[in-house]
């Protein structure tokens, strides 16, 4: 489909890409966590796209099995939320992932 | 107002009250913390009422100031959000408060 086509794209481009939404904290959480260590993410606010939004979170589901917020993507790889991106970061493993991506 | 009201019945009535959303993660953490701690709050999910939801969430913030969820309530007393309360719990007052009121 022309949605999961753009994910495929942005994700591809994008070293890193949160689908998130603005008013969830978790979502913040994951956010600032990549702001701390010098990386600038690509992010997609799904509250802020109109009918768009429920339709881009129904093609993430379909695309990586996760429903929720925040989504995260890593040199075009599904990550997951923001348990599993905290998780990564406290065993040293995203910063690894990132600097093979040339990226911190 | 008669929204208003029932809050302030809620409160009183109920040792710990929390206004809360089904989705949302850090609305989840501060009900399993009280479930943890042996302690059966009052949950309001505002994303049940309908359209008393968002007016129960601004009556919310008429009276305590805050404006997100989850919204916590001790004794009748406002306590705040997910993270005052796992402050809370974490420098033990929590727990004190709890067994005030003979619960914990
Ligand atoms: N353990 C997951 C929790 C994800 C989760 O439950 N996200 C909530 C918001 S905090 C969600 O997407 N709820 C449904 C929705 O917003 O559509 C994580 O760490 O990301
Ligand atoms: N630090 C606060 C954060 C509260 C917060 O930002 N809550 C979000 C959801 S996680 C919220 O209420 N957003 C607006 C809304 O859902 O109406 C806490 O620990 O509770
Ligand atoms: S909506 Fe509250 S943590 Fe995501």
């Amino acid at each position: 489909s022309r949605l999961e086509e753009t994910v495929r794209k942005r994700v591809s481009e994008n070293p890193v890409v949160i689908y998130s939404k603005t008013w969830c904290s978790y979502s913040m959480e994951v956010k600032s966590l990549f702001k701390r260590i010098g990386v600038e993410p690509l992010v997609i606010e799904l509250d802020e796209l109109g009918p768009q939004g429920p339709q881009l979170q129904k093609v993430l589901e379909r695309m990586t099995g996760q429903c929720t917020v925040p989504n995260v993507f890593i040199g075009g790889k599904h990550i997951g939320g923001c348990t599993d991106t905290v998780k990564l970061y406290q065993k040293g493993e995203l910063t690894t992932m990132l600097s093979e991506l040339n990226m911190s």
